[in-house]
Formats: C-alpha cells, structure tokens, sequence
C-alpha cells in the first residue's frame, strides 16, 4: 500500500529535524506511480503531487508521528480535501424535483436511477421514473422491470422516438399523479457526438432539472476527465455518481472528475440490487484511491 | 559514449503523458521507453519524430506477434463452434455478441445465440431484438432461470439445427465476485461435456475506457476460465484502450476484435497497425 510505501522511505528520518527536497522526492514518486495505478488523471496526478510537495517540504519532524506517518496524513489529507471535504448532503425542495441521468454507455444510469427512486422513497419523497432511452433495445423493458419490481410508476412510450416529446408529456404525468421527484433516465452516449449531446441540451431545456447527475463507472481511466469536460460544458452537471464500487477499482477517476471540474460526488453504486446504493464519503474514497 | 546520452527530458514527459493518458500504465511506458531509449543511437536521441517512430514500432511488433491471425477461426469445416462471451458489468456482450452473429450470418454461417443472463432486467429481451435483427436464433429460458441449463439447451439446439455457430451471453459480473466466477466455470463445464474442445472460444470484453483495473478483471477471468481472446469495445468513443498492451505483456492474450458504435456493423477484427497509430492521434 502507498502508506506502507511512504513509511519505508522515511523509515530513516528520525533525527532529521526536516523533510527536505531530497528526502521528499522519493516519496513523491511513490505517490505519482500509485495515484497513476488507481487511475488518476495525469494532469491532476501532476498537480496534486506539487501541492502535496509543497505542503510537506520544510515541515519540522513532530516528535509523535514518524516522517512517513506525517507525509501519509498530508496525502491523506489533500485527497479528502480535493474529493469535497465533509460529504454534503442534497436538499430537495418539497415538490416538483427534476433529475436528469446521463453519461456514457453501460455506466449504469438505468440501473441508478431505480436506486435514486428508492432512496428518495425512503426519504418520504413520491418518485415518478422517466424512461428517455428510445435507441437501445429493451432499455424501457429494462426500466419498467426495475421499476415493477419496486412498485413505482413509470412513465415512457415504446412507439415514440421523440424523446423531447416524451419528456414534455412526462411533466404533465407527474402533475397528475402527484408525484414530487421526477427521475428521468436518458440513453446512453459518447461526449463527442454532437448530435446527441444537442438532445441532451434540448432536453434540458424542456425538463428544467435541478439536478444533472452524470453517471461514472469507477474502473474509467484517463478518459474520466475528456468525457465529464463536455458533459458539464454542455449541460453544466450539478453532481455525479460513481458505480460498481463494490469491485477492485480504486476508482481515481472520482477525483479526476472532482478536481478537474469541482462537480461534487454525490452517490455511489455498490452492486446490482436496489439497496446497494448510498451517499458518497469522501474519506473512505481516499483510503481507497491510497490503497 | 553514444549509448551513454539520454533522450531529452522534455521528449519522454511528452511521451509518458501520450501514452499514459492513452491508458498503457506507468510501468509498461516507462519499460518501453527505456527499451527505446538503449538501442538509439546519439543522433538519434536528437530527433524527435525518430523517437516516436522507434517507439510505435516497438509497440507494433510488440501487438503483432500474436495476433498476426486475428480472426478466432481454427475450427473443423463440419462442426458446431461455440463462443463463449463474458466480461463486467455494461462492457458490451450483449451488442458484441450481436455484431459478430451478423458478421457470420452474412458469410452464410447458421448463428445460434444463448441467453444465459437469465439475472438482469429485460436482458433475454435484449438479446432477442439483436437475435430479430440479425436473423439469428435464439434459445432462452425465463427470467430467473439456471444459466447452465439454459447453456446445456443451447448446445443442444445447435447441434440438432446443424448450426456453425452458438455463442453465448453470460450477465455482467465484477471479477471480484466469487461466486458469479463459480457460475461461469459451471457453464463452461456443462459446454465442454457436450462437446469436446469446446467453448472454442472465450472472449472477455473490455471496454476502451476502463483503466489499469482491466489489469486484475483479465487476470480473475482468465485463471477462472483460460480465455483465448478480447474483444475491446467503445472505441469510437475518446479513450484509446492502450491497457490492452499491458494485457498482452503481462497474459498474452491478444485483442480480436474492436467495437466502434452501438449498430449492429460496428465492428471490426483487431489491427495492430491501426490500434497503434490511433494511440498517437
Ligand atoms: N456490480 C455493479 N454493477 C452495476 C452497478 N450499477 C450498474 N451495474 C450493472 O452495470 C450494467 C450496466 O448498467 P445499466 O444501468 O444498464 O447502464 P446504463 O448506463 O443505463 O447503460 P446504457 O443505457 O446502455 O448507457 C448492468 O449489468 C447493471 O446491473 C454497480 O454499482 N455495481
Ligand atoms: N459507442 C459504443 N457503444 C457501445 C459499443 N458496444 C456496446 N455499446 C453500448 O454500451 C451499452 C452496453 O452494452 P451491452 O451490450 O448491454 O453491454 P453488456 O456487457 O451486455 O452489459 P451487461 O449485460 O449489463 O453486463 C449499450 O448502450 C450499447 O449500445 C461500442 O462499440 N461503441
Ligand atoms: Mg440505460
Ligand atoms: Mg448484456
């Protein structure tokens, strides 16, 4: 592990007084190979490793703490700080409450936005699901099952390939069936098709979300940073949620996404089920980016 | 010492940065680069567009060796071959799946698809319109069903239909999961007792924007299961997919085909050349 790592390196400061360039530039070392293992954006790898640097060299040697110890908690400490410090939770308003989903294909927007249903349910909300997906076979089928299996009303229409149509009409639906969060799932699609990304700004602009959750895998690499870039040009994202957590993936791309754009992490998938869902803590993403 | 000169500093971070945001990992650019770095000459060392050329070249060679015959047929004229397709969750099995039953299809080969994601939500009626489009037949079960028996019918139908080929769909799953693993060694057990030497082929398919974790997935995978090839898919997208080299160092399992847009002709059999080359764009 890089804690591991970076007490070895230290191992012999006792006595120094000071981390100084030298002694430091080792560790800073380990620091870019591990953040570069877990995914993290070359560039942010870059800067955060300077910043780290900076925070580090000249620092007195406490007494309590060995040098490698000091250097583990300033690591420790920058990721929790770039990852958006305390986690802070997302107020809604008591009604009228409009979520978009979007992201890249088999990111797992479907299937969180079940999850966010849910979750929203237990909070005493009235969730109303949105399928916008017209293009991938069986993605309404895929969504009316999630949606069946938890009992919350859908609203979609397999003959209408309009999805700005659709997306008006479900405005109308919400209001007649109460429903006090609108969740509405999109197909689907890649950062640089144009055409696409326009439909995604027109159905912004019918919908009126407060709330635009770009959806990311946690395995995503250096592309992490190209993708949510024009996303949040495009669309100005309000937050993002990180899935299939519940793997290996140290998941650096979190921290790409969050220093390169400041979209603050919201949610995080932890499997398959409905219930492997919860809020994100940006500490527990940096002991895992650490490893 | 002609030897003794390094390459300019400012050269290899170019370099690293290319090809480390392109996904290879830092330890396979780094060996790559050092590799270069001791066979140039002086002069050489000078000449920028030299130095990258030494490097694609070395990366081409590299990729060629083995998969200077990219397309996954060995198999015996008369027979059934079944292609087994696995990988992690929202990867692109099922579109895969559907794109290379196309491709045999058109050839004239008789295709049979095996829905054996009998778990996620509407994931046999996905395959179903792909099995509608193309042409292929589909063998499947309910909802819920056990994939290997579902497995075990398909190979059946197969080989009662006379196909050339059965290729199966497995539901996603993270390498991480042990008992999902367990699942598809099942499946692939119930194939090979049908028929000897089957699956012929086991792709994994890795999607072009995951990193190093494709490392540890192929790893899982491939001790479960002895996987004879990938099939690297979203490649039209932005991401370069570059961990594949790191694959093939590190397993020696070569790429066959590459997916590149969700319509049933998005794809293509692996080009080491191009691959290369787009790395660079
Ligand atoms: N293990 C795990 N799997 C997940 C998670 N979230 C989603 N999945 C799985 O990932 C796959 C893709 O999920 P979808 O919800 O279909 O993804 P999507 O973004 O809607 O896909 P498109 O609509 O095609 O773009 C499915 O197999 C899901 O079950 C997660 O947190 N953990
Ligand atoms: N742009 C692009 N999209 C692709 C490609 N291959 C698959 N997709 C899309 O990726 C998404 C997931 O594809 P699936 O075939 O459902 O993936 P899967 O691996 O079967 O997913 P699970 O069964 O849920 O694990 C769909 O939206 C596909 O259209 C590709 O080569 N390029
Ligand atoms: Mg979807
Ligand atoms: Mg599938």
């Amino acid at each position: 592990s890089l804690s591991g790592k970076l007490c070895k390196i230290f191992r012999n400061l006792k006595g120094y007084g000071r981390l100084s360039e030298s002694n430091i530039k080792e560790a800073m070392r380990e620091i870019k190979l591990a953040l570069l293992e877990a995914d993290v954006n070359y560039r942010v790898v870059k800067d955060f490793v300077a910043a780290v640097k900076s925070k580090a060299v000249g620092k007195d040697v406490i007494d309590s703490i060995t040098p490698g110890q000091q250097v583990v908690k300033i690591v420790h400490d920058e990721l929790v700080n770039l990852m958006g410090g305390t986690p802070e939770p997302v107020e809604l308003k008591k009604y009228n409450n409009r979520l978009m989903l979007v992201g890249l294909q088999g990111s797992g927007k479907t299937t969180t936005a079940a999850k966010l249903a849910s979750y929203y349910r237990k909070k005493g909300h009235n969730p109303l699901l949105v399928g916008l997906d017209v293009q991938r076979p069986a993605a309404i089928d895929q969504l009316v099952f999630l949606a069946k299996q938890l009992d919350i009303p859908v609203f979609y229409d397999k003959k209408e390939k309009n999805v700005v149509d659709i997306a008006k009409r479900s405005l109308i639906e919400m209001q007649r069936c109460k429903a006090t969060i609108c969740i509405f799932d999109t197909a689907g699609r890649l950062h640089i098709d144009q055409q696409l990304m326009d439909e995604l700004a027109d159905l912004k602009q019918v919908i009126c979300p407060q709330d635009i959750l770009f959806v990311a895998d946690a395995m995503t690499g250096q592309d992490a940073v190209t993708s949510i870039k024009e996303f949040n040009e495009k669309l100005s994202v309000t937050g993002v949620a990180v899935t299939k957590l519940d793997g290996d993936a140290r998941g650096g791309a979190a921290l790409s996404i969050k220093a390169t754009t400041g979209c603050p992490i919201r949610f995080v998938g932890l499997g398959e089920k409905i219930s492997d869902f919860d809020v994100f803590y940006p500490d527990r993403m940096a002991s895992r980016i650490l490893g | 010492f002609s030897k003794n000169t390094v390459i300019n500093e400012e050269i290899i971070e170019e370099i690293e940065e290319i090809l480390i945001q392109a996904d290879m990992g830092f330890d396979t650019v780094t060996s790559v680069i050092q590799k270069i770095e001791r066979s140039l000459t002086k002069n050489e060392k000078k000449d920028v567009s030299f130095i990258y050329d030494a490097i694609k070249n070395e990366l081409k060679n590299f990729l060629s060796n083995d998969t200077l015959q990219p397309q996954p047929e060995d198999k015996d004229e008369k027979n059934l071959k079944i292609i087994l397709v696995v990988g992690v969750n929202g990867t692109g099995k099922t579109t895969s799946i559907a794109k290379i039953a196309n491709r045999y299809l058109s050839e004239g080969k008789k295709v049979i698809l095996a829905a054996c994601d009998t778990f996620r939500g509407a994931a046999i009626e996905q395959l179903e319109v792909w099995a509608q489009r193309s042409g292929a037949y589909l063998v499947k079960h309910q909802h819920g069903a056990d994939a290997a028996a579902v497995a075990y019918d398909a190979v059946e139908a197969a080989l009662a239909r006379n196909a050339d080929y059965l290729i199966i769909d497995t539901a996603g799953r993270l390498h991480t999961n042990k008992n999902l693993m367990e699942e598809l060694k099942k499946i692939k057990r119930i194939v090979q007792k049908k028929i000897i030497n089957a699956p012929h082929e086991i792709l994994m398919v890795l999607d072009a924007v995951t990193g190093q974790n494709a490392v540890p997935q192929v790893k899982t995978f491939n001790e479960a299961l002895s996987l004879t090839g990938l099939i690297l898919t979203k490649l039209d997208g932005t991401a370069k997919g570059g961990v594949v080299i790191r694959i093939q160092n590190e397993f020696n399992i070569p790429v066959k085909y590459i997916g590149i847009g969700e319509q049933i002709d998005d794809i293509l059999p692996f080009n080491a050349n191009d691959f290369i080359d787009a790395l660079f764009e």
